[in-house]
């Protein structure tokens, strides 16, 4: 039997102008805090978008083109390196955007394959306003108290600035799901802080679930009223 | 249903484990399962094997991952289960090392249970508790409280764990399910997450199970 197709998969589908609407959000988000003149501008655009209620889940693959650009100190990429390939999700709730994720990587070969180049995220808490001075402070402090607290040693001092890296961008995304969450749950720093999303779903979870029920069992008989 | 019910008040959930660094989820949930019928059925609680499950369950796939449904399977062509001092968790596949002759548990047949939420929480106030999977969004960080993403993020379509119902109520109006996690008590509430329950959040309601223990 041909496996079983969720009724809200879509296939990736070139732009069409309801895709570029939300690409053009999460474009100004990218560039927010930046001059007119180094902001960066849209290249192609891909994606799919997901339905619910009165929402709808934007995921997006675009090339982002980025200006020349000469300081060291302000540049995302060196000189020669102008495009990124990113990867947006912007949730449309009744006409207002919000950026969800946003996944940014050098898109040529040459830069891909080197490796003290990696993909970083951005979000839109951290593009909102200006980050507070001492946000990399606490951060720091943060990611010590985690490593204290979860007993965490790394192989070497360039793992512990990567696993520094993904606990920073981790700790945004929860404040991110904190906001979106309509309980009283609260997130934060857990065991996993540490881990990319990729690493936890394939250390920690179970991808044959979605696949289906698998074996068809018999329907229980419903509990009677008392 | 009655308004609340824990089945962790009343001796049938042994205590939280934790699956290390490998994707045996559904090897927890079902024999947390399988624990709680024994218990109401037998009035024994014991804490069964996982690693049985992982080695010996050839229709699933260990540490990558697996079905409820074909871990009960699993569990009748097997025999039954061994307990977790005689065939100890070590979170990766190893040779299957059943013997018969350890077998303590057995289970005559597995079910699904309805989708309704009224009815699955009237099924576990009366019969015990329940094999789920759930959209994990948003557990890699979550702490304490009740659990409601949005819809959209938390999409029933993309189960990707499998837990174990053990309770519900209410805590400041909020209704909740309890549910038993298999991370270790250093993750969520001991242990433990609490996830909205009415609104079929994270497709709570989407795959629920139970073995039969005559």
């Amino acid at each position: 039997a041909p496996p079983r197709r969720s009724p809200d998969a879509q296939a990736w589908e070139p732009v069409t102008p309801e895709l570029l609407r939300p690409a053009r959000f999460a474009l100004e988000t990218y560039n927010r805090g930046r001059v007119a003149g180094a902001r960066a501008v849209l290249g192609a655009v891909s994606g799919r978008v997901r339905r619910a209620g009165g929402g709808s889940l934007y995921s997006l693959k675009a090339t982002v083109e980025e200006p020349p650009c000469s300081d060291p100190m302000v540049c995302r990429l060196p000189v020669s390196k102008k495009t990124l390939l990113c990867t947006f999700e912007v949730l449309d709730e009744l006409g207002k955007h919000r950026l969800l994720r946003g996944d940014c990587g050098p898109v040529d070969a040459k830069i891909t394959d080197d490796k003290n180049e990696i993909s970083s995220s951005f979000f839109p808490l951290l593009n909102k306003d200006p980050l507070p001075q001492n946000f990399s402070m606490e951060m720091v402090s943060l990611f010590k108290h985690f490593i204290t607290t979860y007993n965490r040693t790394y192989d070497s001092e360039e793992e512990a600035q990567w696993r520094m890296s993904i606990f920073m961008n981790n700790m945004v995304r929860a404040q991110e799901i904190q906001a979106l969450d309509r309980g009283t749950a609260q997130y934060g720093v857990t065991k996993f802080s540490d881990l990319t999303e990729e690493e936890f779903r394939t250390f920690y979870l179970n991808p044959l679930l979605k696949e289906g029920p698998g074996k068809t069992m018999r329907l229980a008989k419903p509990i009677d009223d008392p | 249903a009655p308004p609340e019910w824990d089945w962790r008040n009343k001796g049938a959930v042994t205590k939280v484990k934790n699956q290390g660094m490998c994707g045996s989820c559904w090897a927890f949930s079902v024999t947390g399962n399988v624990e709680g019928q024994w218990f109401l059925k037998q009035g024994d609680l014991l804490s069964l094997s996982e690693q049985e499950l992982v080695d010996c369950d050839t229709l699933d796939k260990a540490c990558m991952g697996g079905l409820p449904s074909n871990a009960y399977a699993a569990i009748r062509t097997l025999g039954g289960l061994e307990t977790e001092d005689d065939y100890s968790y070590h979170g990766h596949l190893q040779t299957c090392s059943f013997t018969a002759e350890k077998v303590k548990v057995y289970i005559n047949d597995s079910v699904e249970l309805s989708k309704d939420e009224q009815k699955l929480a009237a099924w576990l106030a009366k019969k015990g508790p329940i094999s789920i999977a759930i959209n994990a969004f948003g557990m890699q960080f979550y702490r304490r409280g009740i659990s409601r993403p949005l819809r959209l993020l938390c999409s029933p379509w993309f189960i990707d764990h499998a837990v174990l119902l053990v309770g519900y109520g209410n805590r400041s109006d909020v209704p909740f399910w309890a549910i038993k996690n298999s991370w270790g008590t250093d993750w969520g509430e001991e242990g433990y997450y609490y996830l909205h329950r009415g609104s079929r959040a994270c497709g709570v309601n989407v795959m629920a199970s139970s073995a039969v223990v005559d």
